[in-house]
């Protein structure tokens, strides 16, 4: 049991050895990458986790890289840039990444254009 | 106990593969059933904290799907559909090992576990520190329904964690494709209305301002026409914002709005209300001291009861009112049913289309300032009525005409039922 013991919840900061090993290398960016689906062969994979083993690699390394990269707009380039790696550090859900939908997404109808009309915006 | 759940895949389970996003439907039931497992609180945040957020989390979802969420505490754990839990590294038995604080924050497994992992700070929706459990908690379950990633700005199912958003909602993309997978709300209405607010501004000028609002059972939404969607944490109970007027199954609502005249009324089986818009309350008693509620026969003698529904046609000066297959015409200055009422519902309000026609019970007759137009409501359906615009396009139109029927949920989106344990929160 985790306890703590300082009103000001000052030991609520978390100690250094709980702390995610930052992603700086090639071979943890392939653990990632690996870990998030980006290396599997894009097959039918479940939009949340099964408990059958993934795909295994079937794809280079420099090709993953690239889907990543893709996916999260950073420039293509295959390689392990800082931008990929910073990309690749951000707090993120723990399901893999699904081939990416493609970008249409449905566009929202026109609204009807009477100007009268109260509109409160925040929720209650 | 998981081994079992992972062979015998829960009754209510479906994998319904949708087209090429990736997304499946993974369940076939309405109503689903979560829990806070017991052994996995998180140690930040207090145990009422954190089942608060996650009633919050899933309602979100049930305002936007035909779908409604309730915690169970008592059910055999294998019967509760989604389990939460809050671990670190390894934890409640499952293969993907946390990696403590920062990059893996949470994971949601296909037969509806999900885990959080405790050494990242999960924070409440009121701080902006910290990473907002009620937004990792939406997008978990969001996955458990079955959306995968999706990389779209604003989407909620983006797989990395953005910092809070001014507003954080669930946007129309993310609605229509847990919709692809759930199909959109449907159900009839009590009423539905435009209430009317004249306020004056900055230079002195009166402003007419109108607000659009459905009733259902005891719950109401405020519709908000320019942006396609109900009010972010609609419905909510007729108590909580209406007052003095019946809290639930209201049969009709009409404003009679003249040069002098600004009444409104609320009908309920043999009686109405007059509601104070200034006071925002139902009126205790009338102009000769006699209380509310009274008798429709007594104010609007020749009108039967109880409605179905009604309107007042400004232009006309007439309140229509609608019972069964018929509809009267009730004369607001001479207080009395014109001569050539009641007639048939077919008659009064002819279909274009033959046999495309409510007929009767009629659930609301709505007037609709956003579309200039008045509308039948009937379960899932509506009828426009052929207004002056329609026919100065077409003049062979018929006066009153109704055009084809159409489906609510088309026109007005994301009118959805939440749970009746989330109603208030």
């Amino acid at each position: 049991e985790v306890l703590f013991h300082s009103r000001d919840r000052s030991d609520l900061e978390l100690s250094p050895l709980h702390q995610a090993r930052p992603i700086a290398d090639l071979q943890a960016a392939q653990r990632f990458l690996s870990r998030y689906g980006w290396s599997a062969v894009s097959s039918a994979r479940s939009p949340n986790l099964k408990r059958t083993t993934e795909a295994t690699a079937g794809i280079t390394l420099a090709e993953a890289i690239r889907r990543f990269q893709k996916a999260n707009a950073l420039p293509v380039s295959g390689k392990l840039d800082t931008a990929t790696l910073v990309a690749m550090n951000k707090p993120r859900c723990g399901v893999p990444d699904t081939q990416v939908p493609p970008q249409a997404s449905s566009s929202t109808p026109p609204a009807p254009s009477t100007r009268l009309g109260l509109q409160p915006r925040a929720r209650p | 106990k998981r081994f079992l759940q992972m062979l015998l895949p829960r009754l209510n389970r479906q994998q319904e593969d949708s087209s090429d996003s990736g997304a499946t439907r993974a369940f076939s039931k309405k109503t689903l059933t979560w829990r806070l497992v017991g052994e996995a609180y998180s140690s930040q945040l207090s145990v009422d904290e954190q089942r608060y957020i996650f009633k919050l989390a899933f309602r979100m979802w049930s305002e936007v799907t035909p779908l409604n969420f309730q915690e169970d505490l008592i059910a055999p754990g294998a019967m509760v559909d989604i389990k939460l839990g809050f671990g670190r590294g390894r934890h409640l038995g499952c293969t993907r090992v946390f990696d403590g604080s920062g990059q893996e924050f949470a994971h949601a497994w296909r037969l509806g576990d999900i885990h959080f992992d405790d050494d990242e700070h999960f924070t409440p929706p009121t701080s902006d520190m910290g990473i907002s459990l009620l937004k990792v908690a939406v997008h978990e379950i969001g996955h458990v329904l079955g959306l995968p990633h999706i990389y779209r700005t604003g989407s909620i199912m983006q797989p990395n964690y953005i910092p809070q958003e001014p507003t954080f909602e669930l946007d129309w993309s993310d609605r229509k494709a847990i919709q692809k997978l759930y199909g959109s709300c449907e159900g009839s209405f009590d009423i539905a209305f435009d209430w009317i607010r004249k306020e004056r501004n900055q230079y002195g000028e009166v402003m007419v301002r109108f607000s659009t609002y459905f009733f259902r059972n005891s719950w109401y939404w405020l519709y908000e026409n320019r942006n396609n969607r109900t009010r972010y944490g609609d419905p909510i109970q007729i108590l909580t914002g209406w007052h003095g007027i019946p809290t639930q199954n209201i049969d009709a609502f009409v404003h009679i709005w003249t040069g002098r005249r600004d009444e409104r009324y609320f009908f309920k089986g043999n009686q109405y209300w007059r509601y104070d818009s200034d006071k925002d309350q139902a009126l205790l008693e009338d102009d000769q001291g006699r209380s509310y509620p009274r008798l429709i026969s007594e104010r609007f003698p020749g009108i039967p009861c109880p409605l179905d529904t009604a309107f007042y046609d400004r232009r006309q000066q007439l309140i229509y009112f609608f019972k069964e297959s018929f509809v009267f015409a009730f004369d607001v200055n001479r207080n009395q049913v014109l001569n050539s009422f009641p007639k048939k519902l077919t008659e009064a309000f002819p279909a274009i289309t033959p046999r495309n026609h409510p007929f009767r019970n009629i659930d609301s007759a709505y007037y609709s300032y956003a579309h200039n137009s008045i509308f039948f409501f009937k379960g899932n359906a509506y009828w426009k009525v052929v207004n002056e615009k329609d026919k100065q396009q077409n003049s062979w139109l018929p006066s009153n005409g109704l055009f084809p029927k159409k489906n609510i949920s088309r026109k007005w989106f994301d009118v959805c039922d939440v749970h009746i344990s989330t109603l208030n929160m």
